[in-house]
């Protein structure tokens, strides 16, 4: 988790195609 | 192309996944199909003195702006894969594995929309750019490479639904090292593939189609290994650059 916190950040945010 | 579709996955799964894939790419693609064509058709090139100038831009800089530039679309790779049916029930261990060993070449199945066959340049940064742009980088061999490949995709004429699938199913590839769980994934990769062979039957495609897509994977492979090799070599020769390169960068190709 440490290693790819960023990822595991972006997986777990929901993030709208508009916010995108 | 003709098989009758597998018991397990009847005509409604493969229509159900099809729009699920579809929609994602179309929601997290940075341009649409038509804003590309748009672009190409204005056909803004860099003129020949702004060439000039970016090739004596210095190697570090060249690289922090492609860098800046690979990680802005890299969240964009994530937040399709996020909406394809069945990739949030994986374990977090094989979402981080697919998306750090295929986001690259999810873009580069992307980048040929923004490749420009007549004039051989590519949309990069505000307008279309020849390799020649990039001689900066001191990555002649991997940017010819990327040209290339993006010539040969433009040339398929890929619908949007066509790349969608295309790109889904590379990005769920099971024979990724370290996944927890490949069998999952290499279920969730049929029914994709199944998806893309239905969507080419039933546009009535040519049958070399997909042979065609697929004859580009070991292209696409060899590219993002050359990547990380000039990465590698990058980091040796300017490690402060390479360690202020953006986070999510850094860790999608670090190790």
């Amino acid at each position: 988790k440490e290693k790819h916190k960023i990822l595991h950040r972006l997986l777990q945010n929901s993030t709208s195609p508009v916010e995108l | 192309l003709l098989e009758p579709l597998p018991d397990d996955c009847p005509l409604m799964d493969i229509e159900r996944i099809t729009q699920s894939v579809v929609k994602s790419h179309l929601e997290t693609s940075q341009y649409s199909s038509d804003d590309l064509k748009r672009l190409t058709y204005n056909g803004m090139q860099y003129s020949p003195e702004e060439t000039r100038n970016f090739q004596c831009e210095s190697a570090e800089s060249v690289w922090q702006q492609c860098a800046h530039h690979i990680t802005n679309s890299i969240q964009y790779v994530v937040e399709f894969a996020k909406r394809i049916t069945g990739f949030m029930d994986l374990c977090q261990n094989d979402q981080i594995i697919l998306l750090k060993a295929g986001c690259l070449e999810v873009l580069l199945i992307r980048m040929c929309r923004a490749f420009n066959a007549t004039t051989n340049t590519m949309f990069f940064d505000g307008k279309f750019a020849s390799a020649q742009l990039f001689k900066a980088l001191g990555c002649d061999d991997l940017v010819s490479a990327v040209f290339d490949l993006a010539k040969g995709l433009s040339r398929l004429q890929l619908t949007d639904e066509e790349m969608a699938l295309f790109s889904a199913a590379c990005l769920l590839s099971p024979d990724r090292p370290w996944l927890t769980d490949s069998q999952k994934v290499q279920k969730l990769q049929a029914k994709v593939y199944l998806a893309l062979q239905h969507s080419l039957h039933m546009s009535g495609a040519a049958d070399e189609k997909l042979d065609q897509m697929v004859s580009k994977l070991p292209m696409m492979k060899s590219i993002c290994n050359l990547h990380i090799d000039k990465l590698e070599f990058f980091r040796l020769v300017h490690p402060e650059t390479a360690y202020s390169f953006p986070p999510l960068y850094r860790e999608v190709f670090g190790s």
